[in-house]
């Protein structure tokens, strides 16, 4: 509402010509991407999702939101009518598209997408954003990739191979209770494409002929899909189970879990570990160490009943660089009903006390479920553990952009005293952080030094 | 970012589009927008978000939640359904080729 289409003059420079009339050939679905979508977001806890484009307490009626999520799994496929003249300039680059599957979570993907539809295109028309493949459930994929109102149809391309078309933009904007999560649902584009072809085929001779003009798939022949799992530091995140409570956590040795306090906040409590890896699908452990309520390290370290073998040990850092590019892996948003999700950033700031860090900010989006996870470098060091995301108190909005990682540096040599002599007196040391350490955690002011009297 | 990006972004902006959906005569009633990727461009196809039709169908929304089918024909939305779509200049034709041409070469005047 109130934004109105204007006459473009020029886009980016360039003459953009007249919208061309077009004829809706049909209507069509991915069944795999409702099904997936049922299954991920149609549960009891449903009514936490919504998936409009405008903001949670903007005046959006429930008949149109509800329309809003019956088309969110629908696409069209439209015929543009061109004269001949015109038809015969028109040629271009063919289309390639990604088959399902073979692009694995993290992987970078471009967004690219006109905010706000038909409003100003000469400004807005194919504006790109990037991010990485966040997770991916069937056809149903997430990006972090910020994407806008408007932007529903626009292609998601890869990378590598590069621009290949992988997905269509499903919801540019998800919100759960009331949260923005800073995800955008996407379709996966070759089913779709599949559909395409078998309706075209199905509807009229005419119309068959469009279906071979569609664009093929690059890479993997559909019997040999490529099912990367990823990159391989991300299978060290686990799921961490305490009672009620889930979070996240990271293997750092094969039977060492560290997580978070206020995921498994008593020592020799009983914890469940979900491994990413197949092999496990899940193990028993126990808390032998967590920090107290005072200490400003929200950190948890659990021993595991059995060595995990095949998990990836990260490769903790011994140094952190500002602006570096970084990923949060953790099981936010969707827990066990999904694996866990990769979000791409930068390291915003390494807050540092007497010279060392003790405090890890980033743009990765962070969600409820995220805490304990690793934030890796993009060589895959260990960089942090992730203890929160950021909260406006006043206004009660939640920031999944800005959040908190407590340095592996600060964690690393109790780990490995614990490791290699069973000693837990480096851990306990936590317990006992600095005055200025618990100022940065709550995030107040540094106490100003008093001014010295010259009497 | 542009280095990375460089052959994905060429694609993506030649295939981003914008689509309009409004009522034939009725520019009041308002439109409805979203954007689309080109799949072809001889003959032109194009794919983009179902949810612009959704006030068009014959028989209300409710057949898209109804339908278990994984398509719905054109002729599920009204008569007066009028659709435009609209990109950006494009390698191929002539305002874009200067454009994506060599650096540092162009077309002096003679």
């Amino acid at each position: 509402a109130g934004l109105e289409p204007i006459q473009p003059t020029s886009y980016r420079g360039r003459p953009l010509k007249p919208p061309h009339p077009a004829e809706l050939l049909l209507l069509l679905s991915c069944p795999a991407f409702r099904e997936h979508f049922a299954r991920l977001f149609g549960s009891e806890a449903a009514e936490q999702w919504r998936f409009a484009s405008a903001a949670p307490d903007s005046e959006v009626s429930e008949d149109e939101e509800e329309d809003q999520l019956r088309a969110l799994s629908w696409f069209a496929l439209l015929r543009v009518l061109l004269d001949p003249e015109e038809e015969a300039v028109e040629h271009g680059k063919v289309l390639a598209v990604a088959p399902l599957g073979t692009v694995p979570k993290g992987a970078p993907l471009l967004a690219c997408g006109s905010p706000f539809g038909a409003f100003c295109p000469d400004i807005f028309l194919n504006t790109v954003s990037g991010g990485v493949l966040s997770n991916a459930t069937g056809p149903l994929l997430l990006t972090d990739a910020r994407c806008l109102p408007g932007t529903q149809g626009g292609g998601v391309f890869s990378a590598r191979p590069p621009g290949a078309l992988v997905a269509l933009v499903a919801a540019p904007l998800c919100w759960k209770s009331r949260e923005w999560v800073g995800l955008t649902l996407l379709c996966a584009a070759a089913p779709l494409l599949r559909a395409a072809r078998n309706a075209l085929s199905r509807l009229r001779p005419s119309a068959a002929s469009l279906a071979s003009l569609l664009p093929p798939e690059v890479g993997a022949p559909w019997g040999l899909l490529l099912r990367d799992p990823g990159p391989p530091w991300a299978g060290a995140a686990v799921l961490v189970e305490c009672g009620t409570v889930w979070g996240s956590g990271v293997v750092v040795a094969p039977r060492l879990v560290v997580t978070c306090r206020h995921v498994a906040p008593r020592k020799a409590s009983r914890v469940l570990v979900r491994p990413t890896t197949p092999k496990y699908a899940k193990m028993w452990g126990h808390v032998i160490f967590a920090t107290q309520e005072t200490s400003p390290y929200d950190i948890a370290v659990v021993s595991l009943e059995e060595d995990l073998e095949g998990v990836p040990m990260p490769m903790p850092t011994e140094h952190f660089h500002e602006g570096e590019a970084v990923s949060v892996v953790g099981f936010g948003v969707f827990g066990q009903a999904c694996g866990p999700s990769v979000t791409s950033g930068i390291l915003s700031a390494v807050v540092q006390v007497d010279d060392t860090p003790v405090m890890l900010q980033t743009t990765c989006a962070v969600h409820g479920g995220s805490s304990g996870g690793p934030l890796f470098s993009c060589s895959g060091d260990l960089l942090g553990i992730v203890a929160s995301n950021t909260r406006d108190n006043n206004t009660g909005a939640t920031y999944p952009h800005l959040n908190f990682s407590i340095p592996i540096t600060v964690l690393q040599p109790a780990l490995q005293q614990y490791s290699q002599a069973g000693d837990l007196s480096g851990l306990q040391e936590l317990d006992h952080a600095t005055e200025p350490v618990k100022v940065v955690w709550r995030l107040q002011r540094p106490l100003a030094e008093t001014p010295r009297s010259k009497l | 970012m542009r280095r990375q990006w460089g052959p994905a972004m060429r694609v993506a902006e030649q295939a981003g589009c914008v689509v309009r959906a409004s009522r034939a005569g009725q520019p009041e009633a308002g439109s409805w927008s979203c954007s689309g990727v080109i799949l072809s461009r001889s003959p032109g196809l194009v794919l983009c978000h179902g949810d612009i039709f959704t006030p068009f169908m014959r028989a209300g929304s409710g057949v898209l939640t109804a339908a278990a089918a994984a398509f719905l024909p054109g002729d599920s939305c009204s008569d007066d359904l009028r659709v435009h779509v609209q990109w950006g200049p494009t390698a191929s034709s002539p305002a874009g080729r200067a454009e994506w041409g060599r650096p540092g070469l162009c077309t002096p005047q003679c």
